[in-house]
């Protein structure tokens, strides 16, 4: 599963 | 987390709190749009599908269950609430909803990073909340005196937008990142929305005067 950073937004 | 990330989620928050001040201790929603907030609570209800599968932060859950809570308790306000659905500007608030709505869920289907129905959604409630603040901006034109507070939510929603295009900024350059053309476009096309109404809400707090948007 690749890194998803902007889910970790609101 | 960096300062800018920070700072657009408190004034996120304070957004909500604004407008919860309004309508719980004043009783009223004068000038505030219920299809905006409809919006919104499908916004936060679709992209927040993840609540129960994944787990980020408590940070990150907490202020899930609030933007959640707080929007469907506005709409429930508007449209339930004894006195507050009085004041309700029923025949300004006349944007039609699923002009918004289909158009952004067919992007979605469209144009999205994987096509699973969780990420399908997840892009629907950035596209729609790209778009979402439309029927409030066409009826704080339509409505003659904007009041303080319905002036303050729209600003701090706008100041949160542009915020968290500083935070994308930051993020680009200090961590290792993937490129995220949808959640930028669509989170620029939404502070430029803002940009007319930015304009004239400096002007009127320049000048002293009471904000009023040209029809």
């Amino acid at each position: 599963e690749e890194e998803y950073d902007v889910k970790d937004e609101l | 987390m960096n300062i800018f990330r920070l700072a657009g989620d408190m004034t996120h928050l304070a957004s909500v709190l604004v407008l919860l001040l309004k309508i719980h201790t004043i009783k009223s929603c004068a000038g505030v749009s219920l299809k905006t907030q409809e919006l919104y609570a499908l916004v936060f209800a679709t992209r927040y599908l993840d609540i129960v599968t994944d787990f980020i932060s408590v940070y990150n859950t907490v202020m899930k269950l609030i933007f959640l809570g707080s929007s469907f308790s506005i709409v429930w306000y508007i449209r339930h609430h004894r006195v507050v659905r009085r004041s309700y500007d029923k025949d300004q608030d006349t944007f039609r909803h699923y002009l918004l709505m289909i158009p952004c869920m067919l992007l979605a289907l469209f144009v999205h990073e994987k096509f699973t129905f969780k990420e399908v959604m997840w892009t629907f409630s950035l596209y729609l909340e790209a778009v979402a603040i439309l029927p409030q901006l066409v009826l704080l034109q339509r409505t003659r005196n904007i009041d303080n507070l319905t002036g303050q939510y729209v600003f701090l929603l706008g100041a949160y937008r542009g915020l968290y295009i500083f935070n994308w900024i930051y993020r680009y350059f200090t961590e290792p990142h993937f490129v995220h053309w949808i959640t930028w476009i669509a989170g620029v096309v939404q502070t430029l929305l803002y940009a007319d109404f930015f304009y004239y809400y400096f002007e009127s707090w320049k000048n002293n005067v009471r904000l009023q948007l040209p029809a």
